[in-house]
């Protein structure tokens, strides 16, 4: 009956000179929740698929982590969302490639792997199954916060590209 | 990016990756988290992994099923796995991270980068948090 959970908000030149006092307790905070989330499943005879899930979804609408709300921005300044799931038992899976209206875009990917016949959804045939399937919607700029936007503007001003910059803000 | 891992009483295993991307991408760009096989993976078998980091390294390696397939076939350890093929990552130089849990609910965390937001928790009550 041992069950376990292990979850990442994300990598890079995360140091205590780049991360503030707050920024990490805010950051730990949400961890937490996200643990509590899955293991609130998990403990109860739950399924792993549901666990992950769950614990995903709660980082996503954290805003301090590059998924769902805060996400980093494209050159356009708009957030174009990724996300995927899979089962280990019958190795279902679905997945979501620039998705822009889904609250929740690994609920969308479960539901591909759930409603559809495929594995992965783009674009704007993802965003039109997300309405199909009635998923939460929320509008393109609920996902773009100001730290976001300053950071696009700084890596534009630096005329630096998407490469440089994805060390620097994950 | 932001991911989970997880080993359930019944001993199935399950993956789940969701990111926005790297800022001030153009074209289109994909990276690995929503390609299963590189940033998501999960079997039975083997173990369940999400990733993170420079995605063009982690789909050309293809992170997630060789992770599973090193465990799986050569019968390798999860961080024995884990270590080398992120050294395949870095030697197509990315870096990054993954979570990775494991058929018998052993789970592991490896990064080559400076920090990495990280969680765990499990039925034999260990849980920790960590960044740095």
């Amino acid at each position: 009956s041992r069950w376990s959970l292990m979850i990442h908000g994300g990598s890079g030149i995360i140091t205590p000179d780049t991360l503030s006092a707050e920024g990490e307790a805010r950051a730990r905070a949400a961890l937490d929740r996200a643990l509590n989330a899955g293991e609130a499943i998990l403990a109860t005879g739950g399924s792993s698929l549901d666990a992950v899930e769950a614990a995903v979804r709660v980082l996503e609408d954290d805003p301090h982590f590059n998924a769902g709300r805060g996400s980093a921005l494209g050159l356009d300044g708009t957030a174009t969302l990724d996300a995927a799931i899979m089962a280990g038992d019958s190795r279902a899976a679905g997945a979501v490639a620039g998705v822009t209206r889904t609250r929740h875009p690994v609920s969308l990917a479960r539901r591909v792997m759930d409603e559809s016949p495929h594995v992965l959804l783009a674009g704007a045939g993802a965003d039109a199954f997300s309405l199909d399937q009635g998923l939460e919607q929320a509008r393109p700029d609920w996902f773009v916060i100001p730290e976001r936007v300053y950071q696009l503007a700084a890596m534009k001003r630096d005329s630096a590209d998407a490469f440089d910059v994805d060390m620097k803000y994950g | 990016t932001v991911g989970a891992v997880a080993r359930d009483m019944a001993g199935h295993l399950a993956a789940a990756t969701s990111t926005g991307g790297v800022t001030g991408k153009r074209w289109g760009r994909i990276g690995d988290s929503p390609i299963i096989g590189a940033g998501t993976w999960a079997d039975d078998r083997a173990c369940a992994v999400s990733a993170t980091g420079s995605g063009e390294s982690f789909l050309r390696v293809g992170v997630g099923h060789e992770i599973a397939a090193r465990i799986r076939l050569s019968g390798e350890s999860i961080d024995t796995a884990t270590t080398a093929v992120l050294a395949e990552v870095q030697g197509l130089g990315g870096t990054g991270g993954v979570i990775v849990v494991g058929a018998g609910g052993h789970a592991a965390w490896h990064f080559t980068t400076p920090g990495m937001y990280r969680a765990r928790t499990d039925s034999m009550n260990r849980r920790e948090v960590a960044i740095f």
